[in-house]
């Protein structure tokens, strides 16, 4: 997965931090302190669909048989989208003071890639 | 943050141009808006009088309150010691820590119940659930280096059945003040079967004031003994969960 620097329009990952206290929910979220929102932007060409490391996926799959028969469809492009996603463990309290720790898989945006 | 006290911070951009922060704004709203649906919640929690950093900071030392690496996750050590990245965290699970409350409606002294939340109102199957107690020892009570065993009787009333009350009982063996656990998993899971979320406890030691020996319960003058109910819960239907995609 590429990392977004400026230097490219391709499918990338775009950090996103965002610390708590600076929004305000550091009184509700005990730990960890912040968060990182990656998110996934830029072009998909048609070459890089399908490629190592990119989203393999039906879709993809279907994709790829109508560009092997030469058939490739004008109108679908394929999307930047995460590919690999990590789960983050929240520890908070809610409105009954409880202090909760939840486990949330895919959380976090690891890698981005087309599919 | 000015620029110049965190030069790297990626969402710094929010202070910069106009441009940038109405493009900025509606994305940490989005942001904002991810993490409360994934934490089942519609709205922040509204916070108006925060549990005595006390009681909290005793109960997170006395559970694996874990470790918060450098990119924002947390690592929680696995019972046997050895410390597991949340990588390796396949299923959602849910650990609730509640704080003991009294009230005028409890006739007893040695009563006390706990309030346990369920964001989303999902099915939870509670795993595991105990009460942490403090025990306190009264100075000059023992000689040193002797010890003493006593009995704690807990009585935890049944959801739907006024006066039905089950007993955990525990021998436990004091040297010193210290904190003391009591298995209630079958007790708060019958609460979570009933949909109910209340579980009331009355907490006995017939010995303890000959010898000495305080259980701490509701005190505010001792916030950080405060007892707490901790429950590990997974969601029920969890293997056959359906994804919208």
């Amino acid at each position: 997965g590429l990392e977004c620097d400026g230097s490219s329009s391709l499918c990338c990952r775009q950090q996103f931090y965002i610390d708590f206290r600076l929004i305000g929910w550091n009184d509700w979220i005990i730990a960890p302190s912040g968060y990182f929102g990656n998110y996934c932007e830029g072009n998909c060409p048609a070459y890089m669909a399908g490629v190592p490391g990119s989203a393999s996926s039906f879709h993809t799959a279907v994709v790829n048989q109508y560009r092997m028969r030469g058939m490739s469809p004008g109108s679908m492009n394929s999307c930047c989208i995460p590919t690999k996603l990590s789960p983050m463990s929240m520890l908070y309290f809610n409105d009954e003071y409880n202090i909760v720790k939840r486990d949330v898989p895919n959380m976090i945006v690891e890698e981005c890639g087309c599919a | 943050e000015p620029p110049s006290i965190s030069p790297s911070c990626a969402s710094c951009g929010l202070s910069q141009t106009d441009g940038d922060t109405r493009v900025d704004v509606g994305l940490l709203e989005a942001v904002k808006r991810h993490i409360l649906s994934r934490l089942q919640m519609r709205d922040r929690p509204n916070i108006t009088h925060p549990i005595p950093k006390a009681a909290m900071v005793t109960a997170l030392k006395k559970l694996h309150a874990g470790k918060v690496r450098e990119d924002g996750r947390l690592e929680i050590p696995n019972l046997d010691g050895h410390a597991a990245s949340m990588n390796e965290v396949e299923e959602e699970t849910s650990e609730i820590i509640s704080f003991a409350e009294t009230d005028e409606s409890l006739t007893s002294k040695t009563s006390l119940f706990f309030v346990i939340s369920n964001e989303g109102n999902q099915k939870l199957y509670v795993s595991q659930a105990s009460l942490w107690m403090y025990f306190k020892l009264l100075p000059n009570v023992l000689e040193k280096g002797s010890r003493r065993k006593v009995t704690v009787k807990v009585y935890a009333q049944e959801p739907g059945f006024g006066s039905k009350w089950n007993l955990v009982e525990k021998r436990v063996d004091l040297k010193r003040s210290g904190w003391h656990t009591f298995p209630l998993t079958h007790a708060v899971q019958m609460v979570f079967a009933k949909g109910d979320r209340r579980q009331n406890l009355d907490v006995r030691c017939e010995v303890c004031e000959k010898l000495g020996i305080v259980p701490v319960l509701v005190n505010t003058a001792d916030e950080s003994h405060r007892p707490f109910l901790v429950v590990q819960a997974r969601a029920a239907d969890n293997k056959h969960r359906i994804r919208k995609r």
